[in-house]
């Protein structure tokens, strides 16, 4: 038997390479 | 402790070239939906963003590209962000993918790109407007 493979799922945000500076008021 | 899943079988990527870029790569949006990588369109992101709590879009328009002094292997992308155009540098492999504003993937070397990671990519270039995340001020 062969045990299914599980495919790694990455979140949506991970593809966005930095969070821009946050502004303070 | 944890750690980062491991890039699909037989991807040999550089240091600092995350797996998720890879093509075929699944990427869940923020209302659960299941997309490849390189199937995924601004929409995509934009949607998300509105679904997440803590995370808006904004557009990075990139300002300068550059050489690393570093390594040769590396570019510098400095960027304007925001509305307030707050200037942000970054450091990446040559072939790092972006998301451009209605085009879709590109780098500073696509050839690259397509070579290590098969994702179909165009050539980032000065004026391109890149998707970048900020927080959503938590009040």
């Amino acid at each position: 038997n062969v045990e299914p493979r599980s495919v790694p799922v990455f979140p949506w945000h991970s593809l966005v390479p930095f969070l821009a500076p946050t502004q303070s008021d | 402790a944890p750690s980062a899943p491991p890039p699909p079988p037989g991807a040999v990527l550089p240091p600092s070239l995350p797996p998720y870029f890879v093509k075929g790569s699944i990427i869940q949006l923020a209302d659960g939906e299941l997309k490849r990588v390189e199937d995924l369109k601004t929409e995509d992101f934009i949607q998300s963003a509105e679904i997440s709590n803590d995370l808006k879009i904004d557009s990075s328009t990139v300002e300068r590209i550059e050489g690393s002094h570093t390594s040769p292997n590396f570019a510098v992308v400095q960027f304007s962000v925001g509305e307030h155009r707050a200037q942000v540098s970054v450091e990446v492999l040559v072939e790092y993918p972006f998301f451009v504003f209605g085009q879709g993937w590109s780098s500073c070397c696509p050839d690259r790109t397509t070579q290590i990671l098969e994702l179909p990519c165009t050539k980032l270039s000065v004026g391109d407007v890149c998707i970048s995340l900020t927080l959503k001020n938590l009040k």
